[in-house]
C-alpha cells in the first residue's frame, strides 16, 4: 500500500513544487518507488521534470473528468524509480466542475483504491488555493506537509490550513496527520530566526527537524528539468532534502 | 473617475500583496486619494494594514454576496489618503458561488459604476488563482500590473496570464492594458540578471522601468501594520516603490 503525502499551503511561493520534486527525487534515490502527481493548473512540477504541459498526452485532468485509471496516466521520468502524472491548465476546469458531483472529495482516493498501485510513496503537489482539488488531495493522503517560510504572511496562512485539516478530518479522512517544513530559510535574517523559534514553540513536534535553506541551485534545477540531486548532487539543498527524505522514511516506519 | 489597477499573477509569492500595499501607500503619499480592495481569501493585504480579518465587520465579501454598495464597506486606514475594503476567508465561498450567476464577471465593475467613487486610484490585490474573482478584478480594471520574479516558474506563469488577458479583452473589457513589474530582484544573482534581460527582450515596453529589489524591510512592515514608506521611509524599497508610483502616475496621465 503506497504512503500518500500531500504538499500543500494556501500561501503562494513557499516552495511546494520545489519540495515535491526534491523530496520525491531524494526518496527515489534511496531505492523507493515514487509517483509524483501534479494537481496545479500552473503545472510547475511537470515543467520541473521536463514535461511541456501544453504537449503532454495524458494528464491528471482525465482522472477527474473522464474517470480514467491512474495506471493509464503515469509515465516514467528521466529519474530512476520516479514516475509522474503531469498536469496542465485544464485543472482550472476541474476546480470548477468537481463540486457539482456527489462525494467529489473522494475522487482521487477512489482512483488510488480501485487498482494495484506499484509505488511505495505518492507525493501530490497542490495549488495555492484551498478548493475542491486540494480537498481531494488531503482526503487521499496519510500525511500533509506544509512548506512554510519564516515570514509573517506565511505564518498567518497556517491558521486557514489548520481549519482545513479539521474540516478534512471531520468529513472524509480522520487519520490525516500534518508536519510543517521550514523552507527558503536564511540563517542571517533576524526575522527568519525569530519566526522559526515562534513556529517551534507553537507547533512543537509538528515541525520537521529538517530545514531547507535558501540555495540558488534550486532555481536552476527546474530549468535543467531534473531534481536538485541530479543537477547539483553536492549542493547544500541536495543534502538538506536528502535529510528530509530520511526523516520522512523514518516517520512512516514508526506510524 | 477613479483609475482602477489590478495586481494579479497566478504564480504564488511574487509580491502581489506587498506591491498593492507599497504602491498604494506611495501614491497616497503624493496626495492622491487611494482605495485598496483585498480580493484574496488569505486577506494578507488587510492584515498588512492592521485589519484583523476575523474581526472586521465589513469586507468585500458582502459586495459580491449581498450586493452592498462599496461606500458601505470602505474604511479609512492609519495612512492619510488611503482607504481599504478588507477581505476574509469567506472569499473562498465567493469564488464558488459567483459562476452560478449570469454576467458574474461584471459584479465588481457594476458596483464601481453604481455610485460616486471619491478616489483617484483603486488598487485590487488578487489571489494566486485565475478564477471568477480574478476575472472580476480584470473586468473592472484599466490596468493589470503583474509582479514577476526573475525565476523560471514565474516567467512560465506569464503564458497563462497572457491567455487570461486575451479572454478578458474578448469577453468583457477590450481596453484592459498590462505591465510587468520585476519584484524581489537580486542583482548579484546570475539567474535573476539573465531572466530580467529575457523579459525585457520578450515584452519590451510591457515591462515597467521601475524594479523592486530584495529588501528585508518589506518583511517587517506588514508586522508593523503599515506600508513600507511609514515603517522605513529611507529604505531602498521605499525609494523604489515611490519611483514606481511616479511611473504609474505618469503612465495614467499619458493614456
Ligand atoms: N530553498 C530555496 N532557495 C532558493 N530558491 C528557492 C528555494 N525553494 C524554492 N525556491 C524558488 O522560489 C520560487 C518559489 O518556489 P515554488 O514555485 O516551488 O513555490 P510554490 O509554493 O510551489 O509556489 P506556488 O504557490 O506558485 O505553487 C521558485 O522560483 C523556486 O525556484
Ligand atoms: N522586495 C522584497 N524583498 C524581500 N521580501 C519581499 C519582497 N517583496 C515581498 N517580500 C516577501 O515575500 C513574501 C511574498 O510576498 P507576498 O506575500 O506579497 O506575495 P504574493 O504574490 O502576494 O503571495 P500570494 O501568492 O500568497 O498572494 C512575503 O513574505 C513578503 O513579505
Ligand atoms: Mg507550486
Ligand atoms: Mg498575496
Amino acid at each position: 500500500m503506497a504512503y500518500v503525502i500531500s504538499i500543500a499551503n494556501e500561501k503562494g511561493g513557499v516552495a511546494k513544487t520545489t519540495t515535491t520534486v526534491s523530496l520525491g527525487g531524494a526518496i527515489a534515490e534511496v531505492g523507493q518507488r515514487v509517483l509524483l502527481i501534479d494537481l496545479d493548473a500552473q503545472a510547475n512540477m511537470s515543467l520541473a521534470l521536463g514535461f511541456e504541459p501544453g504537449k503532454v498526452a495524458n494528464t491528471i485532468v482525465s482522472a477527474f473528468l473522464e474517470n480514467r485509471p491512474l495506471s493509464a496516466l503515469w509515465q516514467p521520468s528521466q529519474v530512476e524509480n520516479l514516475s509522474v502524472i503531469p498536469s496542465n491548465s485544464e485543472m482550472g476546469l476541474v476546480e470548477r466542475m468537481l463540486p457539482t458531483r456527489p462525494a467529489y472529495e473522494e475522487t482521487l482516493r477512489r482512483a488510488l483504491q480501485s487498482e494495484p498501485i506499484p509505488f511505495d510513496f505518492i507525493l501530490i503537489d497542490c495549488p495555492p488555493f484551498l478548493g475542491a482539488v486540494t480537498f481531494n488531495a488531503l482526503t487521499a493522503s496519510n500525511l500533509l506537509i506544509m512548506p512554510t517560510q519564516a515570514e509573517y504572511f506565511s505564518i498567518y496562512a497556517l491558521r486557514n490550513m489548520m481549519s482545513l485539516i479539521r474540516r478534512v478530518r471531520a468529513k472524509s479522512n480522520p487519520r490525516l496527520t500534518y508536519r510543517l517544513l521550514l523552507t527558503m530559510f536564511d540563517r542571517r535574517n533576524r526575522i527568519h530566526r525569530t519566526m522559526n523559534e515562534q513556529l517551534h514553540t507553537t507547533f512543537e513536534s509538528g515541525v520537521l527537524t529538517s530545514l531547507i535553506e535558501i540555495d540558488t541551485k534550486l532555481r536552476e534545477s527546474p530549468i535543467a528539468g531534473v531534481p536538485i540531486m541530479l543537477h547539483a548532487p553536492k549542493s547544500r539543498s541536495s543534502l538538506q532534502y536528502r535529510a528530509l527524505a530520511q526523516e520522512i522514511i523514518d516517520y512512516v516506519k514508526e506510524t
